[in-house]
């Protein structure tokens, strides 16, 4: 997915 | 990763496994919103979809899974195991009027209208008022255990350092994600008043009461 749709935050 | 997230996620599983503890030794949920904790278990599901689609790295993963295990088993115990100490009749806030319009606003406000985007972003807006039946059960006892405060510090903290993980992004990375921070300021804004009373109360060994 591109960068802002990945929520690499939990 | 930075310091202040690495702090933030830590406070969170301390508030999570302090809560679940409390209920499991004390074998009582007294003074615990079983509702919030719905919302939580909630929120957990609903941002936690890609757990399997889409892996970022074995600690982000780990947690997912310990959130959602624990969110699931506090429920259990609140409606299952100890249901017989559930404060039912104070425990009285409408969820529905937080998750309506976490879910309305969910669709109006997002960056991207696909499934799990909009669901990551439900789950963001519905976190930021998850803790309000929690907040509006110990106005009505007027009290709350030492250690259901030690809770509420830390599930409190656990968003008050994403909000500085995200100002370090900001400067550092350039990175800024409007709708997690204005939520999350919100969240942390409903926890004014408690961090008061826990800092000025119970940090000096006092019990946590609500001024009639």
């Amino acid at each position: 997915a591109d960068g802002d749709a990945l929520h690499d935050e939990l | 990763m930075n310091v202040f997230r690495f702090l933030g996620d830590l406070s969170h599983l301390v508030a999570i496994v302090i809560l679940l503890l409390k209920i499991w030794k004390t074998r009582s949920c007294s003074g615990i919103s079983g509702r919030s904790q719905i919302l939580f278990a909630i929120v957990f599901t609903t941002r936690y979809l890609d757990l399997f689609s889409n892996f970022i790295s074995v600690y982000n993963t780990s947690m997912k899974i310990v959130y959602i295990t624990c969110s699931y088993a506090t429920v259990y115990l609140i409606y299952g195991k100890f249901k017989a100490t559930y404060d039912f009749n104070h425990d009285t806030f409408r969820i529905e009027f937080l998750l309506v319009p976490s879910a309305i606003l969910a669709f109006l406000v997002n960056h991207d209208f696909s499934p799990l985007e909009i669901l990551w972003t439900f789950s963001i807006y519905l976190e930021s008022v998850a803790i309000l039946p929690q907040l509006f059960l110990v106005s009505k006892t007027g009290e709350a255990e030492t250690i259901t405060s030690h809770y509420l510090f830390a599930l409190g903290s656990y968003r008050l350092l994403y909000l500085l993980n995200w100002l370090w992004r900001y400067f550092s990375q350039g990175f800024y994600d409007l709708i997690a921070l204005l939520s999350g300021i919100l969240q942390t804004v409903l926890y004014c008043d408690f961090f008061y009373l826990y800092i000025s109360k119970v940090l000096k060994g006092k019990k946590l009461s609500l001024p009639a």
